[in-house]
């Protein structure tokens, strides 16, 4: 697949990666090429500058790049009137459907991962990453709990001067319910389902912790390292979404703040076999 | 009989800090699960009681709390069932409904005995795989439902034969 498309929004494929090359929000002609794939941070188990390892308290990576979960992605395409979908296939563990529906005004991206493998002994903190050619000037943006939008800035801190000692984890904040960034003209916002954690490592980039798993205990307290086994032993498997908007910036939080209290207080839906019996409360 | 004090009691146990940030013990962990999981239990017995009231029917309503996964036995085992939606929002939206069904076209009626466009399409196979042995649905039902501010929609459906034309016949004549 190389696109697809409703009457609102477009999103490109680059055909030989089979990641998503870009995103278009037609009715406001506004573009943006960007690239969006998994990627896992190896957790430090300590090092010279301190013995801390990763864990259920702490988030320290060993390294500030993450590595890719694939360069590329096996890809297909399921394209109706009411949904379009490409379903993307990164490793056995790890895979996403890309969907537009009919009228929907956001970009779907339905991710599962897991089970996380650890046979190479590596503790693994899978991010989602999409990478823009926004100047965000280091500045980016995250809720605190759906309420107040707090600016980020990266290694600095508002009310003192920040001695920055771990560039990626000294980055991260909490994403209760959306996160986004912007230029001058564009913005693009990242909603959540569930409460994450996510920073903006470098300009123009944003990310998503998804998942972990996690092989030794940080010592702060808890006692067991963060590795959920699950039924067979073999890790947990996590399925969420990620609902991308992208707008003009003035007109942004109309949509975001809109969608983000859809998602928050969404339809409960209730099946019946439909053989009911007449009833009142009398 | 119904209550949402088992819900309320487990939500005021999960505002431990250690239940917020995932830094519990994993047995810990799992009796936060447990006990959010009595809760909602709870919960849709008052929520069934509820739309007894408001549609005069008292159905079994049943809660499929694995269609993240394309598992629901309600759907997948009938030719003909009903969907509810509540929307507990401020304004009438449009909501995209996915069910797991077994059959190649379905005929969704709305509220207004007006025919709902549906679709559907395979489950993928990745999802079959890590749902493993929860359920059988082969394909997803997508309609896309309005509802009103507050309030609910109750949509009907039915499974379609497919025409003849649809239909194979091998060699012996036997339709398969």
């Amino acid at each position: 697949p190389d696109k697809i498309q409703n009457q609102y929004y477009r999103v490109d494929f680059d055909p030989e990666t089979g990641l998503m090359s870009g995103i278009h929000n037609l009715e406001k002609n506004i573009s943006l090429p960007l690239t969006q794939s998994f990627y896992w941070y190896n957790a430090s188990i300590g090092n010279e500058e301190s013995s801390q390892p990763s864990g259920a308290y702490i988030f320290r990576p060993n390294n500030s790049s993450p590595l890719p979960v694939s360069q590329h992605s096996r890809s297909y395409l399921v394209q109706n009137s009411l949904v379009q979908e490409v379903y993307q296939n990164f490793s056995s563990w790890c895979s996403q459907v890309v969907r537009l529906y009919k009228d929907q005004r956001y970009v779907e991206l339905e991710w599962t991962v897991g089970p996380i493998p650890i046979g190479d002994g590596c503790g693994k903190e899978v991010i989602s990453l999409i990478d823009t050619k926004l100047q965000t000037g280091g500045v980016f943006y995250t809720d605190s709990n759906g309420r107040q939008i707090m600016q980020r800035r990266r290694d600095s801190r508002e009310t003192w001067k920040l001695n920055q000692t771990e560039p990626v984890a000294g980055n991260y904040y909490p994403v209760n319910s959306r996160i986004y960034i912007k230029d001058k003209y564009t913005q693009l916002s990242v909603l959540t389902d569930r409460s994450q954690g996510g920073s903006s490592i470098r300009d123009g980039s944003l990310e998503l912790m998804v998942h972990r798993r996690l092989l030794y205990d940080d010592n702060r307290g808890v006692g067991e390292p963060l590795l959920e086994n699950g039924f067979f032993g073999e890790g947990i498997v996590v399925r969420g979404r990620h609902l991308l908007l992208l707008d003009h910036v003035e007109e942004a939080a109309d949509a975001h703040r809109t969608l983000a209290l859809q998602q928050y207080m969404s339809p409960q839906v209730v099946l019946s076999y439909g053989d009911g019996i007449p009833y009142s409360q009398e | 009989q119904s209550n949402s004090t088992v819900m309320r009691r487990a939500m005021g146990v999960a505002q431990h800090h250690d239940a917020v940030t995932g830094t519990a013990k994993q047995p810990v962990n799992n009796d936060y699960t447990l006990r959010l999981s009595q809760g909602w239990d709870s919960c849709q017995v008052v929520i069934s009681n509820s739309l007894s009231s408001l549609t005069g029917i008292k159905e079994n309503f049943a809660f499929c709390n694995l269609l993240n996964i394309s598992v629901c036995h309600v759907t997948e085992t009938a030719n003909n069932f009903k969907v509810f939606l509540y929307n507990p929002l401020g304004r009438s939206i449009t909501w995209n409904v996915r069910l797991p069904v077994n059959g190649h076209a379905y005929k969704v009626i709305g509220p207004n005995d007006e025919t709902i466009p549906s679709e559907v399409v395979d489950v993928s196979d990745f999802t079959k795989e890590l749902r493993l042995y929860q359920g059988r649905a082969e394909r997803e039902l997508i309609f896309q439902g309005q509802i009103p501010a507050m309030g609910f929609s109750s949509f009907t459906v039915g499974k379609l034969s497919l025409p003849d034309r649809f239909v194979f016949k091998s060699k012996k004549g036997k339709k398969q």
